[in-house]
């Protein structure tokens, strides 16, 4: 029996939102830990890793360990079905071929329920280590977003240079080329506008922004973005340091006391020269 | 001319 009760369905929603263009089957694995989710695009050029730990529901039961494999354009039909406010509660059956999604409006008058179909799924899981990065850039996520929309007017790829007084987004195409710096911010009241460099050497490498684009779709959910990137590094080191990671955390909307509950993290190899 | 690899080649299957 597994059953997850989570008052703020709006994530739920926003989750979705961030990943379906992206991804369109995958497992969600529920252990009484919470659910994740991990899958690659249909491309197989990013990875999508999504976490929400069960004492981020306001209810989380799993007896046993779960894997729910679904469609998630059809599951984001059925969540968009939900209000912004209503709470959304998912439940699984053992061994059943599908879920159950309950929405309760918030006055608890109205209760809609679907249901969504399972399906069994050859999900290929690969292994992400713990790995320090060089280089990790925190800034605000909107910010992020703008710059990789207004650079994919001008070019296919971002060239991410950073240095310590700063880091640098440019693209460059056939009209001509564009850039954006960001200097890092004094300690500010608002730490969610603050932009934070942490790095040991100074990097320059190039992110196709057709994929940046659809992580910075997870902009809602969290106010900053971080960005985690290693310069190359010499043949026969493993290659997995050079991935950038965008992660967004997950926050319940506590305004007095938020937590983090969980997080998306996108994983995205450079573009190298031939 | 810039080509990308596939996350596979990063990552090893678990």
């Amino acid at each position: 029996m597994f059953e997850a009760r989570l008052i703020q369905g709006s994530i739920l929603k926003k989750i979705l939102d961030a990943i379906k263009d992206l991804v369109t089957d995958a497992s969600w694995d529920c252990s009484p830990n919470g659910m994740s989710l991990q899958a690659m695009d249909t491309s197989h050029v990013s990875l999508v890793s999504v976490s929400l730990n069960s004492d981020g529901f306001d209810k989380y039961r799993c007896d046993r360990n779960l894997t729910l494999g679904m469609n998630l354009i059809s599951l984001s039909k059925i969540i968009k079905c939900a209000a912004n406010d209503d709470t959304i509660i998912i439940k699984a059956g053992d061994g059943g071929d599908k879920i159950t999604l309950l929405f309760e409006a918030q006055n608890e008058s109205e209760v809609a329920e679907y249901e969504i179909k399972l399906m069994n799924l050859d999900s290929e899981y690969l292994g992400i280590p713990d790995t320090t990065y060089n280089v990790t850039i925190k800034m605000p996520s909107n910010k992020f977003q703008r710059i990789c929309r207004d650079l994919s007017q001008i070019g296919d790829a971002v060239t991410i240079s950073c240095a310590k007084d700063g880091v640098r987004f440019g693209a460059a195409g056939d009209l001509g080329s564009g850039s954006i710096r960001l200097a890092q911010t004094a300690t500010s009241d608002k730490p969610e506008d603050s932009v934070t460099i942490s790095m040991q050497e100074a990097l320059c490498q190039s992110f196709a922004l057709k994929y940046l684009n659809h992580f910075a779709k997870a902009t809602p959910l969290s106010a900053q973005v971080t960005l985690s990137m290693s310069p190359d590094v010499p043949l026969g080191e493993p290659l997995l340091f050079n991935v950038c990671v965008v992660e967004y955390n997950i926050s319940d909307n506590d305004d007095e006391n938020p937590s983090t509950i969980g997080f998306i993290r996108y994983y995205l190899a450079p573009k190298i020269d031939d | 001319k810039m080509s990308q690899k596939s996350i596979t080649s990063y990552f090893k299957p678990n």
